[in-house]
């Protein structure tokens, strides 16, 4: 089990798991190694209370409101928010693409689900994304079994109801080792 | 084991308590 590094204060309402925000930027025009990567994103904070969490998500800027190639990663606490890492390298995601104008409500949507334990899909959930691009904006939710078609289907059901999307929305799910795959050696079909 | 779980609407009223200012 992991080390706790924080704790709720006296009179808050304690989390299922501890978790940590983290934010990362891309320069444009800079394709981002795995190295890159790493480098570019920052941790924000951890929390451990309903209370805590509002500390820092009524300060931080709402996703619709960031400009460029920015994402805000919520993952539990000890697990980074890369495919590398041990609790997702077996794993995968939930993508769901946003016109754009959507993302800063369904995040929060997302979030509040996952902080409350909405999923009951024991130990899987390892953290959320929302990915603000320039046509679009991308939220994501990764799990840490993509073999396990009962827990990916629970979350897809889970999504629909408390993001409330629009019924046509396309939802995607997508294994970390195909991420890497398509980002190592793209599909050559691209190329045509 | 017990889960802690809670509804969006909890979270949200939370969000008012001077803890979480």
């Amino acid at each position: 089990t992991r080390k706790k590094m924080v704790i709720p204060g006296v009179g808050e309402h304690p989390l299922q798991y501890n978790y940590t925000f983290w934010y990362s930027r891309r320069n444009p025009g800079r394709p981002a190694s795995t190295q890159s990567y790493e480098q570019n994103i920052k941790q924000i904070g951890s929390f451990a209370s309903v209370e805590q969490f509002w500390r820092f998500y009524s300060h931080m800027i709402r996703p619709g409101d960031l400009t460029g190639h920015s994402d805000f990663h919520l993952f539990k606490e000890g697990i980074k928010p890369m495919w590398e890492d041990d609790a997702n390298k077996m794993g995968g995601k939930w993508i769901i693409r946003l016109r754009k104008g959507l993302a800063s409500r369904c995040w929060e949507n997302l979030i509040l689900a996952m902080l409350g334990e909405q999923f009951m899909v024991g130990e899987e959930i390892c953290g959320a994304v929302v990915s603000v691009r320039f046509q679009e904006d991308i939220i994501s939710i990764w799990n840490k079994t993509a073999s396990d078609q009962a827990t990916t289907a629970r979350i897809r059901d889970t999504l629909r109801r408390v993001l409330n999307l629009p019924p046509n929305t396309i939802m995607e799910y997508k294994t970390h080792t195909d991420s890497i795959k398509y980002k190592e050696s793209p599909p050559s079909l691209l190329f045509h | 084991g017990t889960r802690i779980i809670y509804d969006r609407k909890f979270l949200l009223d939370c969000r008012n308590s001077p803890l979480a200012r």
